[in-house]
C-alpha cells in the first residue's frame, strides 16, 4: 500500500513524494540536454575535419549508448537516494505532534466532549433568554406599580381632601357634632312641647 | 539536521554519477570519435559533467528556495528534539474532518461557556436586584390599600 | 413562560393582580358616598 504521506504534506506543504518526482524529472532532462549538447558539439568539431568517416548516425549511436548506461545508473543511484529522503529528510516521525495539532492532545474524547458543551451551551442560552425575559417582566411590573402606588395615593389625597373642607367648614369631629346638634335638637323639642303645655 | 543530511544525500548521488559516467565510459561509448579527437574528447568530457553537476546543483537550490525548505527542515529538527520523550505514537488526522475539528472547536466551545456563565451570572444579580425593588414596591403598594381602608372605616 | 424556571420565578409567580386592587378602590368610593349621603339626610333631618 502507498503511504500517502498526508501529515508530511501539512508540514511541508507539497507531498515529498511529488517533490522527489519534480527533482528527478529535472535531473533526467538535465541529462538528455546535456547529451544532446555533447552530440551537438561533437558533430560541430566533425564538420571541421573534411576527411571525417564518421557519419552523424554512428555519432548518434555512441550518444545512445553512453546515455542508456548514464541513464540505468542514474535510475539506481536516484531510487535509493529518494528512500533516504523520504526516510530521514522529508519524513514526520511516529512520535511527533506538529505545534498546530497539539490541541488534539489536549482534547483526546473531543467528538464527546464535544457534544455534551453543545448541550450545556444551548441549555445556557435557554437559561439566559429566560431570564432575560424574566427581567423583563420585573421591569415591566416596576412601571405598573408607578401607575398603581399614583393611583392609590390619589384617593389617600382625595380622603385628606374631604378631610380639609369639614375642618373649613368648622367640622373636624363629626361624631362630637352630631352628638351635640342631637342634643340640642333635642333639647329644643323639649323646650317645644314645655312651651306649647305652658300656653294651654 | 536534515538540512545537512539533505546536502550530504545529493552530493553522494552526483559523486556516483559522475563516477558511473567516467571518462573511460565515455571514450569507450565515442569511440570513433576518440580515435579522431583524444584531447577534445577529453575537454567535452569535462564539460559534460560540469555543466551536469551545476544543473544539478542549481536544480537543487530552485527546490530548496521555492519550498523554503532549509527553515522547514530546521523547525522539524526542533520539533522532533521536542518530542524525544514522546514513545506513544502521536495523534493523526483521521481523515474525517467533521470529527478531526472536534478537538479545535472544543477550546472555543469551553470559552463560551464560561462566557455564557459569566452573563447569566451577571444577569440572575440584575434581576435579583429588580426582584427586590418590585417586592418593596409590592408592599408599598398594600401599606396603601391598608391606609385606604383604615380612612374608609373610620368614615363608616 | 420560559420565564417561570428562572431565578425568580417566585417573585413574577406571586404577582398580584393590579387592575384588581385599582378596581376594589371603586367599593371605597361607593362606601364613603353612602356614609356622606347618610350624612346629608341626618343633617337635613336635624336642621
Amino acid at each position: 500500500s502507498v503511504n500517502p504521506m498526508a501529515y508530511e504534506a501539512q508540514f511541508f506543504g507539497f507531498t515529498p513524494q511529488t517533490c522527489m518526482l519534480r527533482v528527478y524529472i529535472a535531473f533526467q532532462d538535465y541529462l538528455f540536454e546535456t547529451m544532446l549538447l555533447v552530440e551537438s558539439v561533437m558533430l560541430k568539431k566533425m564538420d571541421g575535419f573534411p576527411d571525417c568517416k564518421i557519419s552523424p548516425f554512428e555519432l548518434r549511436k555512441s550518444t545512445e549508448k553512453f546515455l542508456l548506461f548514464m541513464k540505468e545508473h542514474f535510475d539506481k543511484l536516484f531510487s535509493k537516494m529518494e528512500e533516504v529522503l523520504l526516510q530521514l529528510v522529508l519524513n514526520i516521525p511516529k512520535n511527533v505532534l506538529l505545534p498546530e495539532d497539539k490541541v488534539h492532545e489536549q482534547y483526546p474524547d473531543s467528538k464527546e466532549q464535544f457534544q455534551a458543551l453543545q448541550d450545556e451551551i444551548h441549555q445556557l442560552q435557554e437559561q439566559y433568554r429566560a431570564e432575560a425575559s424574566a427581567g423583563q417582566a420585573l421591569r415591566a411590573e416596576l412601571e405598573e406599580q408607578k401607575v398603581v402606588q399614583a393611583e392609590l395615593e390619589k384617593i389617600l389625597q382625595w380622603f385628606d381632601g374631604l378631610e380639609n373642607i369639614c375642618r373649613k367648614y368648622g367640622t373636624s369631629n363629626f361624631k362630637e357634632s352630631f352628638t351635640f346638634l342631637t342634643q340640642n335638637s333635642k333639647k329644643l323639642q323639649d323646650m317645644l312641647k314645655d312651651v306649647e303645655k305652658k300656653s294651654k | 539536521g536534515r538540512a545537512q543530511v539533505f546536502a550530504t544525500v545529493v552530493d553522494t548521488f552526483l559523486e556516483k554519477l559522475v563516477a558511473a559516467g567516467s571518462y573511460q565510459r565515455f571514450a569507450n561509448c565515442y569511440r570513433c570519435f576518440y580515435r579522431l579527437q583524444p584531447e577534445m574528447t577529453r575537454s567535452i568530457y569535462d564539460q559534460f559533467i560540469a555543466q551536469l553537476q551545476t544543473s544539478i546543483k542549481e536544480e537543487i537550490q530552485e527546490v530548496k528556495n521555492e519550498g523554503n525548505l532549509e527553515a522547514l527542515f530546521n523547525s522539524l529538527d526542533k520539533i522532533v528534539e521536542e518530542a524525544k520523550n514522546q514513545e506513544e505514537p502521536a495523534w493523526r488526522p483521521s481523515g474525517i474532518p467533521e470529527e478531526d475539528i472536534c478537538s479545535t472547536v472544543v477550546p472555543y466551545l469551553l470559552k463560551h461557556k464560561l462566557y455564557l456563565q459569566k452573563v447569566l451570572k451577571v444577569k440572575e444579580e440584575e434581576n435579583r436586584k429588580v426582584a427586590e425593588s418590585v417586592l418593596a414596591g409590592r408592599d408599598r403598594i398594600a401599606e396603601l390599600q391598608q391606609r385606604i381602608q383604615a380612612r374608609k372605616h373610620a368614615w363608616q | 413562560p420560559a420565564y417561570l424556571q428562572t431565578s425568580q420565578a417566585q417573585v413574577l409567580s406571586s404577582k398580584p393582580d393590579y387592575q384588581k386592587i385599582l378596581d376594589e378602590q371603586g367599593e371605597v368610593f361607593c362606601c364613603v358616598e353612602l356614609v356622606l349621603d347618610e350624612l346629608q339626610q341626618a343633617v337635613k333631618l336635624l336642621q
